[in-house]
């Protein structure tokens, strides 16, 4: 759909915002040791983009487990938010953002923030 | 600034890109425009050159607009959630998704927030280009190559995060047009010859 200006897009295409990610919004608050309805699919989003392994596959549990936990702190890491290892409303608000569709992550190594801060220091799990 | 693995790059003494548009997506002179000046972005810091052709097969690099699954293993997901991707060089594929609501102008002033899922064009090309000569991902939020674009959104200046990684893959324009020369080991001194 291309459109010359924003003016010129009909009513019956203008979005609210609600579509790609935003079903995310309701992991917010969640942690590390609770059991939520759809969580693999926040799994699926993290693998997709390098957080967690491929070799892993794409059956995921609905676990808030250690795995997801080290996925939440690269990203933040990557993304400069504060490395809480939780769904916070600052984590959640940026995983909604629509993206470019390839990985921040490949093979494992980050040339993003979480790269550099693996190189300095032991405090973030390696995946 | 970052590269893919490997650090892949086009090779050494091809300066020369030619880019082609896929020709079942029919697109406008106004659409490829707005490539064109993506492309002459990355141009105005490197010594890289790109040339349309309608040669789409033969073309170094191939914008294609497609939706949901499109066979390479990264289906597109309709609007919003990912807006397109690219693959490493000397791959050359540039892929943008169909679904999304790609606004050309990139004028957003007028919108009072009211269309939020109209994505500018540009914003995404320059990025999608980036990776396509080897930059990966920056965390540097006003860099070009930062992974997120918010709807409603445009970005589409390189900053310096953006022009040390390609340069640090190509090197400088050695004739930028119109604007001040690269400070090079040979003119980083003044006439005074004081260091700058």
């Amino acid at each position: 759909h291309f459109f010359p200006n924003i003016s010129s897009i009909p009513r019956t295409l203008v979005g609210n915002g609600s579509a790609g990610w935003d079903v995310f919004q309701k992991y917010l608050g969640s942690h590390t040791g609770q059991n939520v309805a759809g969580l693999s699919k926040l799994k699926n989003y993290f693998q997709r983009f390098g957080y967690i392994n491929a070799s892993l596959g794409s059956n995921f549990t609905d676990d808030f487990d250690d795995l997801l936990e080290s996925a939440v702190k690269t990203y933040q890491l990557n993304f400069n938010l504060k490395p809480t290892g939780e769904l916070d409303a600052p984590t959640i608000r940026h995983l909604v953002i629509p993206r470019c569709g390839n990985a921040d992550i490949v093979n494992g190594s980050s040339a993003m923030n979480a790269g550099k801060f693996k190189a300095n220091s032991t405090a973030v799990p390696a995946h | 600034y970052s590269f893919f693995p490997g650090r892949p790059r086009w090779p050494p003494g091809k300066t020369e890109l030619s880019y082609a548009f896929l020709p079942e997506n029919q697109l406008s002179d106004a659409v490829k425009g707005v490539f064109a000046r993506a492309f002459e972005r990355w141009s105005e810091v490197t010594p890289l050159t790109f040339t349309e052709t309608a040669a789409f097969t033969d073309a170094d690099i191939r914008v294609g607009f497609f939706r949901g699954d499109h066979g390479d293993g990264e289906p597109f997901d309709g609007a919003l959630g990912t807006l397109a991707h690219a693959f490493s060089p000397p791959n050359g594929r540039l892929h943008m998704d169909g679904d999304e609501n790609w606004v050309l102008d990139g004028d957003f002033l007028s919108s009072a927030g009211s269309v939020l899922s109209a994505t500018d064009l540009e914003s995404v090309a320059v990025h999608e280009i980036g990776h396509i000569l080897g930059l990966g991902h920056s965390s540097l939020e006003g860099a070009i190559m930062y992974p997120t674009l918010p709807p409603v959104t445009r970005k589409v200046e390189l900053a310096d995060d953006d022009i040390q990684g390609v340069q640090d893959l190509y090197g400088s324009n050695p004739n930028p047009n119109g604007t001040l020369p690269m400070l090079t080991p040979s003119n980083q001194k003044d006439t005074s010859g004081s260091a700058i």
